[in-house]
């Protein structure tokens, strides 16, 4: 089952929200 | 070449043939990556949603996040009118939207968007709404089940007595509220699907 969410690096997004540093620019 | 973008966080439902996917996937980014941070914030107020571990957190983000947008931009699917907001805050008819092969998700975020605006929620009731859609995602991947249905359970207390406070007379609201739960799942399932087949062209 491949995830579907993957290709839009939500978890990337997720993780580095809760860590609270989004500022610098997704790589 | 011209490329269709059902999201209506992209600015306008079809982009030219001249942008490639890669420039497309980053005037898009620059709203989700956003929406997705206000999804992440809003769920570190909810009290208790931080004492489950990263991971869970994490977890449960990754499965409700989606559900939580659904209900966040619903307004943009018009149901009455049959229209869509794009981000350009330009309205697109179900007819063009039909033509550019738009169909069940969208009829379903229609619907969706219908039964939610038509129970007339204030803020604050869609606020606690929106906490119980998060816990209430899939727990698959979650480590500590029970701190996650003491969270819901939690959450649907507080939204149960919330409403019948307000509205004291209307005993059908609340039930009504609850069987959007599903609805999300299924618009969710629907959307994952549609994720499946997308891709950025290296």
């Amino acid at each position: 089952y491949n995830d579907p969410a993957s290709n839009l690096g939500l978890e990337d997004i997720i993780r580095k929200a809760l860590m609270g540093n989004l500022e610098e620019r997704p790589d | 070449g011209a490329k269709v973008l059902a999201c209506p966080l992209n600015a306008c439902p079809v982009s030219g043939a001249e942008r490639t996917s890669q420039e497309i996937w980053e005037s898009f980014s620059q709203c989700f990556t956003p929406a997705v941070k206000e999804v992440v914030e809003f769920a570190k107020g909810i009290p208790g949603f931080q004492e489950l571990s990263q991971q869970d957190q994490v977890m449960l983000l990754k499965s409700g996040t989606f559900q939580v947008l659904m209900v966040r931009f619903c307004t943009l699917f018009n149901a009455k009118e049959r229209t869509v907001t794009f981000l350009n805050g330009q309205t697109y008819p179900l007819s063009t939207l039909r033509v550019l092969g738009m169909g069940s998700l969208l009829d379903a975020m229609f619907e969706f968007s219908e039964k939610l605006g038509s129970l007339g929620l204030e803020p604050d009731e869609m606020a606690l709404f929106m906490a119980v859609v998060l816990v209430s995602a899939d727990r698959s991947g979650i480590s500590d089940m029970q701190a996650v249905e003491q969270l819901q359970e939690g959450l649907i207390r507080a939204l149960r007595s919330l409403i019948s406070r307000r509205r004291p007379d209307d005993s059908a609201l609340f039930p009504k509220l609850l069987l959007r739960l599903p609805d999300l799942r299924t618009l969710n399932n629907m959307h994952s699907d549609k994720l499946l087949a997308f891709r950025i062209d290296p």
